[in-house]
């Protein structure tokens, strides 16, 4: 399916630890 | 990891005349998942700590940030011009702001429609724009136009103008007519 995202969801992820 | 509808390729242009337009222009980097793009994001300076007539531009893999690639010379750009005093109090929201409409799909089904964003960092008054593919698809860039009008919370009094790139193009130094407005 389409990766639609909204902002909030999206910005969740500032902030984690980067895991790549 | 939290894949993302498109491959992303984040350029960086710093203006130097001694040399050619495109020599100018370096690829950065690529993503195409969440957690990939906030690592880029938090690498990279903010837009309003870089120098003057230095750009970012984020486009989709395969689309260069020209007007001359074949997925940009028939479009256009929605385009907002910032006040000098914005750069310290909103160029860095407003541009996050964009980025996040275009990572997250956020103009719906005319989300394919979106080539990519640039800001633009200058002296006389910073840019930010959204490029489409299609400046004669009225729907898809009204629709494009008032969702990113309404995402950067612009007032309604706050008008933002969406210019042909072709009309960009031949007015080099003074700014092109807006094809439609929002």
């Amino acid at each position: 399916g389409k990766k639609q995202y909204d902002r909030e969801f999206l910005l969740d992820f500032q902030f984690m630890p980067a895991c790549i | 990891q939290h894949p993302l509808q498109y491959r992303w390729v984040l350029w960086f242009f710093k203006n130097d005349r001694s040399r050619p337009w495109q020599d100018n222009l370096q690829l950065v980097t690529t993503f195409n998942t969440v957690e990939e793009f906030w690592s880029t994001y938090s690498h990279i300076k903010l837009a309003s700590k870089l120098s003057s007539g230095c750009d970012y531009a984020l486009f989709k893999e395969g689309i260069r940030p020209m007007w001359e690639d074949n997925r940009n010379k028939r479009g256009g750009r929605w385009l907002l011009s910032l006040a000098k005093q914005q750069r310290h109090i909103e160029l860095d929201r407003l541009w996050l702001e964009t980025l996040l409409c275009l990572l997250g799909e956020s103009f719906e089904r005319y989300s394919k429609e979106v080539c990519g964003a640039v800001v633009n960092i200058r002296t006389k008054g910073d840019k930010i724009a959204v490029w489409t593919s299609e400046a004669e698809n009225q729907a898809g860039v009204m629709h494009i136009g008032h969702v990113y009008k309404e995402r950067l919370g612009l007032s309604s009094k706050t008008i933002i103008g969406y210019q042909a790139h072709a009309d960009t193009a031949a007015k080099s130094n003074s700014l092109a007519k807006n094809k439609f407005v929002v």
